[in-house]
């Protein structure tokens, strides 16, 4: 697995041809809510086998 | 057959005079632990057609008629109701005699993914006349099978690879280097979001996770099976299960950024195993 496909990955789920400019400054402010992060762990933990077809 | 991106289409009864066998199977202890199952045949034994019968038979049945054989899996669900599932059909000649084989290796996946205490495999074989229509000769009626239990009774032949030499190992051992001899293991790895420009200021999280690999390789086996089984591939180490990566991205709207969840599929390998192209993709199992 390559940062490459997991950009690649990312583009296709949010339906974007490149990934957004953004600046440096918003990001440091920008707290996660709690919400979010509930969400994103309940994810983590739940991330379930999914059966892969093969090659 | 065997796609997972059909399903059978229910449709309605223009001709029910198929005649129809049910025959049980015991599975239990039949599978060896810790085996993959390759290939399930059924062989049935076309009885050779009476004279008498042929004579009684309204009208001539031409050398080349046939009649259509087709194998469905029964299941018997909880509320007592039946479920049928197409697993192989195919044209046998009315004139022919002698053991007929039939692919149900789609049958017994189904039967391996019950719940225990499993009923045993049964399986519905049906003798239609090979066309449909005011013209259609009953000929069919003329096929007969060994039944259970008598002389030529139906055989059902399972044929499995033994995991423990043509399976996988689990992960790899890190501490030793992956070689051409290591067998098919999830090698473990790290993958760093952090030092990646594209990710900078819009991945929160996470900030790096393990990645596998599945590396080594397979016990290919021997060419008399392989000849047995000619639409089998070479055995390779492959991503068996897979699962999803969430991640907290940062979404920009209108003026005012936030924080997003997104879910990437197939991303992190949780088994590896040896698998064969032209190998059956189980069909999942209805609730």
């Amino acid at each position: 697995l390559s940062g490459e496909q997991v950009l690649d990955s990312l583009l296709k789920q949010l339906q974007l041809d490149q990934p957004p400019v953004l600046d440096g400054d918003a990001a440091e402010g920008l707290a996660i809510p709690a919400h979010v992060r509930a969400q994103y762990v309940a994810l983590l933990q739940h991330s379930h086998a999914d059966h892969s077809r093969g090659k | 057959r065997f796609s997972q991106n059909f399903r059978e289409v229910a449709g309605r009864f223009l001709v029910s005079e198929a005649s129809t066998h049910l025959l049980v199977f015991g599975m239990e202890q039949r599978l060896p632990p810790n085996s993959e199952l390759v290939q399930a045949v059924l062989r049935l034994f076309q009885e050779p057609l009476p004279r008498a019968a042929l004579r009684r038979h309204e009208r001539p049945t031409p050398r080349s008629a046939r009649a259509r054989v087709t194998i469905e899996w029964l299941r018997v669900r909880d509320d007592g109701s039946n479920r049928t599932a197409l697993i192989d059909s195919r044209l046998v000649s009315i004139h022919e005699s002698g053991w007929k084989a039939f692919d149900v290796t789609e049958a017994v996946n189904f039967w391996q993914q019950l719940s225990r205490p499993r009923q045993p495999l049964l399986l519905q074989v049906s003798v239609q006349r090979e066309h449909l229509g005011p013209g259609a000769s009953g000929a069919h009626r003329l096929v007969r099978f060994g039944a259970q239990g008598a002389r030529g009774e139906p055989q059902l032949e399972l044929h499995t690879l033994d995991l423990k030499d043509y399976g996988a190992q689990g992960n790899c051992d890190p501490e030793a280097p992956v070689t051409e001899g290591t067998r098919c293991c999830r090698q473990e790895t790290y993958l760093d979001l952090q030092g990646m420009t594209w990710a900078e200021n819009w991945v929160l999280e996470p900030p790096g996770f393990l990645t596998y690999e599945c590396v080594g390789s397979c016990l290919q086996p021997p060419e008399a099976l392989t000849f047995k089984w000619p639409f089998l591939g070479p055995r390779q180490c492959i991503a068996s299960e897979t699962a999803s990566l969430p991640m907290i991205v940062r979404m920009k709207e209108g003026g005012r950024t936030r924080a997003q969840v997104v879910s990437l599929p197939n991303m992190r390998v949780q088994k590896c195993s040896c698998a064969s192209d032209g190998a059956l993709v189980p069909r999942g199992l209805e609730p």
